[in-house]
């Protein structure tokens, strides 16, 4: 699954999402990529998208449950977004990159590895597979 | 507050002993993505076009799983989907089950600006695909050696595999000269 999320100086947010899913999957299985919400959300806070197994991603709703944290309990992006991914869905199934409408960004997971980059208007640049 | 931009190509159980020529390609991808993304926002582009243009390359990249390079389902077919959202407006489109689509983030895209709707999928999906004039290709195009491969293992294991998933081995095995077609070592 491939995804980005971007915010412009001004706070404008938008996230994307595409895959091919599973290997093997059943045909007509729908995975989490296309379900606003689970693999792909935006709000004003927040910009989302996840990897993984769609199925554990769209139980958690990933996505919404990142903007969700940050909307109503005040949690920072970094915060709301581990959250996400250490508490609300199984070990090895779901990674996200994240942006918020003030420029910070996050990229956790908790799978082996995930392929990832991300860059600031400050000059920070990063791209990784494993945690470092 | 300043821009920023992150992406994705996947997660999964990525084995740290992935070999450099599976490795390098995915990392010079990545950066090439990145600098593309940045190169859009930097030049004034919105974090729409930005998204878009960012997945839209990732997709042509058969190293990852969306567009060419798509893994297939059981029946050897691609199914793919996209999904596009807008932060302030909370527009969104989204498609599913395309097997002739380009690049379906910009179909998903178009759902979003062109229907009142925000999910089209199968069926109904391609034939707007077709009336909006995007790029098709022969579904072969999005197929590649490793992911005919990939579903081999998968089938034989009867196991669906997430993103970047070890080759699966075989207990039985014990040629120890044989190797996966990835070129990695079933002995380790």
């Amino acid at each position: 699954t491939v995804g980005c999320v971007a915010v412009d100086s001004s706070g404008n947010l938008a996230a994307a999402t595409s895959t091919g899913g599973l290997v093997n999957k059943m045909a007509g299985r729908i995975g989490d990529t296309p379900i606003i919400g689970a693999g792909t959300y935006a709000n004003s806070l927040c910009a989302v998208s996840a990897t993984g197994k769609g199925e554990a991603i769209i139980r958690a709703t990933i996505g919404r449950d990142v903007a969700a944290l940050m909307e109503y309990k005040g949690l920072s992006l970094e915060k709301a977004a581990a959250y996400v991914v250490q508490e609300c869905a199984p070990v090895g199934t779901v990674g996200l990159v994240a942006v918020s409408a003030n420029g910070q960004v996050t990229m956790p997971f908790n799978t082996n590895g995930m392929f990832r980059a991300c860059a600031n208007e400050d000059g920070y640049t990063h791209v990784g597979i494993w945690q470092d | 507050m300043g821009w920023a931009i992150a992406l994705h190509g996947g997660a999964g159980d990525i084995p740290r002993s992935m070999p450099p020529e599976r490795r390098e390609p995915r990392e010079a991808a990545l950066r090439h993505c990145l600098q593309i993304g940045v190169d859009a926002i930097k030049a004034g582009r919105s974090p729409l076009d930005v998204v878009e243009l960012v997945v839209r390359e990732l997709e042509d990249n058969p190293h990852f799983n969306a567009g060419r390079g798509s893994v297939l389902t059981s029946n050897g077919t691609v199914e793919m989907e996209a999904c596009v959202m807008v932060g302030d407006t909370k527009k969104c489109g989204a498609v599913s089950g395309l097997t002739t689509v380009k690049n379906a983030v910009s179909l998903a895209r178009l759902v979003m600006e062109k229907t009142p709707h925000i999910y089209l999928g199968f069926d109904g999906a391609e034939q707007f695909a077709k009336e909006q004039g995007v790029e098709t290709l022969d579904a072969s195009h999005f197929i590649t050696p490793e992911n005919v491969d990939r579903l081999k293992q998968a089938k034989e294991a009867n196991k669906v595999q997430i993103d970047y998933t070890q080759p699966i081995q075989k207990v039985e095995e014990e040629d120890e000269s044989a190797s996966l077609p990835n070129g990695d070592s079933q002995i380790g």
